[in-house]
């Protein structure tokens, strides 16, 4: 079977949700 | 009533370095304001607002999340140097409100509300299945744990008789039967090898504070008590407390119970915060 091309998406830069922050050590 | 325009604020990045040097100035506020328990950490910054304050500055109101160190905070041990308590230790959380305000490049915490709770069992379990939980502080075997640890030192200590002034967490291990207990304790105006009566000894007006770790295993016909206590240095009325004296250990035998203490505070999990503005 022959298939399409997938079609690539748009690649920016990523955004990250502004909150909530890292997880400095571990989450309880 | 406001004037001009409505008062709007921004939400910054949670990691962004302003928002976060509000969070650990509003961390220090917290650790040298709690009375008990243990030193808290900064984990995660979990929603942040900042708001225009008249006349001049910032105010920075923070969600923000923190872990239970091993550090009492009796214990002079700059908060950089403590270790975050592990998972299969039994950590402690703190989910705390702060509201901080930002003028002339310097922080101050105007609010602050904090809780802590204890991680479920489930998590302990997941990642150690063997680990003993934190013990509830009243059980009758942890209040004799103390009792005896605090016994056995005294019986050693040359100086000052201390006083239990907390019960910080405990933990009931099942194999050996054994108890593991941390405590705060106090220097008071009894020498310990002379005290008759506890009741009657008091405090010292410089507070002396030390911060002990006891086991206590069931032997055949009796118990071993291994204490080891660490004195920090006299409080002067300000406290800004110096580096900790030289650690003092026992490890005797002592048969049980123990003579009677002042009730143990509340559970590690509560955590007491000072005046709120």
């Amino acid at each position: 079977g022959v298939t399409q091309p997938g079609v690539a998406g748009a690649v920016g830069p990523m955004v990250l949700p502004p909150c909530p922050g890292r997880v400095r050590h571990f989450k309880v | 009533a406001p004037h001009g325009p409505q008062l709007t604020y921004s939400q910054p990045n949670c990691d962004d370095p302003e928002t976060e040097q509000a969070a650990l100035a509003a961390v220090d506020y917290l650790n040298s304001h709690l009375q008990q328990g243990y030193k808290h950490v900064l984990n995660q910054i979990d929603k942040v607002k900042v708001w225009p304050r008249r006349p001049f500055g910032v105010i920075f109101e923070l969600g923000v999340d923190t872990l239970e160190s091993t550090c009492h905070v009796f214990d002079p041990t700059a908060l950089a140097n403590c270790t975050v308590r592990q998972v299969a230790e039994h950590a402690v959380e703190g989910d705390c409100d702060f509201r901080v305000l930002k003028q002339d490049g310097q922080f101050s915490v105007v609010f602050a509300k904090c809780d802590s709770s204890p991680d479920s069992a489930e998590d302990v379990r997941k990642v150690c299945p063997q680990c003993p939980l934190l013990a509830q502080l009243n059980d009758t075997r942890v209040v004799h744990a103390v009792e005896a640890a605090l016994a056995a030192f005294n019986v050693q200590n040359n100086g000052s008789y201390f006083q239990l002034v907390e019960t910080s967490r405990a933990q009931l291990v099942p194999l050996p039967p054994s108890t593991r207990v941390e405590f705060a304790i106090a220097a008071t105006d009894c020498v310990a090898k002379e005290v008759a009566d506890p009741a009657k000894c008091n405090l010292l007006a410089e507070k002396q504070y030390g911060f002990c770790k006891a086991t206590v295993t069931e032997k055949l016909g009796g118990e071993e008590v291994a204490v080891t206590c660490t004195v920090f240095q006299p409080q002067p009325a300000a406290p800004q407390p110096q580096p900790a004296d030289p650690t003092m250990s026992v490890l005797v035998a002592v048969d049980p119970p123990g003579p009677a203490f002042p009730p143990a505070g509340p559970p590690a999990a509560a955590m007491v915060v000072g005046p709120m503005v």
